[in-house]
Parts: structure tokens; C-alpha cells; sequence
């Protein structure tokens, strides 16, 4: 059968950075061809097709983040495969090879980790989840 | 490749409209 592609609405202008991506103009309505859990969406929007930040779209219809999954306060366990330095006081700075705890993966590509006793988010397409096991 | 999703990791959603979670 014919595929129907969700519409999803800009909800702020974003100016691209690469060939890769699209601008987007607030109010924009584009077709999701593919959500890629790194927060990059493919899309297309009258004839451009390329990748936006799924941050900045909102869906056209039905509930806000119907497809998020609900936080995991129990964690689950991620290891950091590429170092990133914070740029807000909400992000966590860590190195490559840091074990942390996932319990909330968003859509837009920022995950909340803790860590000992703190929370932060930190991008996604850094982690890699690990084959360890939580200690009861 | 257009492809593949660019490697950096996305924005932040804008300030104003960004929701608080932690």
C-alpha cells in the first residue's frame, strides 16, 4: 500500500550547517522520511530533502511525544564513545569510555544520564550501550 | 553521502521553547 509519511511542523527558524541538512523557517510542514535516534530526521519539505534536528519540529497531529518512551529511573547502562564538553549548564562533560546510566531517551537526541548523584544530558550518537548488568 | 545524518550531535531545541526535564 502507499506509505504515509507523518507531518511534522517547524517550530523556529534553523539555519543548516552542512549539505547534509535543511533550513527550516518557523511554521514550515515537512514530511519525516526516517527518525534516527541520534535527533537527526530526514525530511523532506517541497523539494529539499535532507536531515533536521528533530528539536525543532513538532507533530502536526496527536499528542506531543506520543512516541517517547517514559524515563527509566532505574538507569541502564551506556558507555561514552566519544568525549564531549558541555556547552550548558545542563549537559555533562565526559570522556570517552565513561560508564553512566541512561533514564530518559528523548527523541531529539539528548539523552538524560546520571552519574553518582548527578543528571544531565549528553548526545546520544556518543553512547553505546554496554553488555554489563546493573549490581542488585 | 545525504544519506547518512551529519555526525555532530543536533542543536538543543531553542531556549524558549525547550521543556525542563531533569
Amino acid at each position: 500500500g502507499p506509505i504515509i509519511l507523518e507531518t511534522y511542523r517547524a517550530i523556529s527558524d534553523y539555519s543548516k550547517n552542512s549539505k547534509r541538512e535543511v533550513d527550516l523557517s518557523a511554521g514550515d510542514m515537512l514530511e519525516i522520511i526516517e527518525k534516527n535516534p541520534n535527533g537527526w530526521w530526514f525530511c523532506q519539505c517541497e523539494s529539499r530533502r535532507g536531515w533536521v534536528p528533530a528539536s525543532y519540529l513538532e507533530p502536526l497531529e496527536g499528542p506531543d511525544e506520543a512516541e517517547e518512551p517514559e524515563p527509566n529511573y532505574e538507569g541502564e547502562l551506556y558507555e561514552t564513545i566519544k568525549a564531549y564538553t558541555a556547552t550548558q549548564e545542563d549537559e555533562f562533560t565526559l570522556q570517552a569510555g565513561e560508564i553512566i546510566e541512561v533514564i530518559h531517551k528523548l527523541l531529539d537526541g539528548w539523552w538524560v544520564v546520571r552519574k553518582g548523584e548527578e543528571t544531565g544530558y549528553y548526545p546520544s550518537m556518543f553512547l553505546c550501550k554496554t553488555g554489563l548488568r546493573k549490581e542488585a | 553521502s545525504i544519506k547518512e545524518p551529519p555526525q555532530n550531535p543536533p542543536p538543543r531545541p531553542p531556549a524558549d521553547l525547550r521543556r525542563k526535564r531533569l
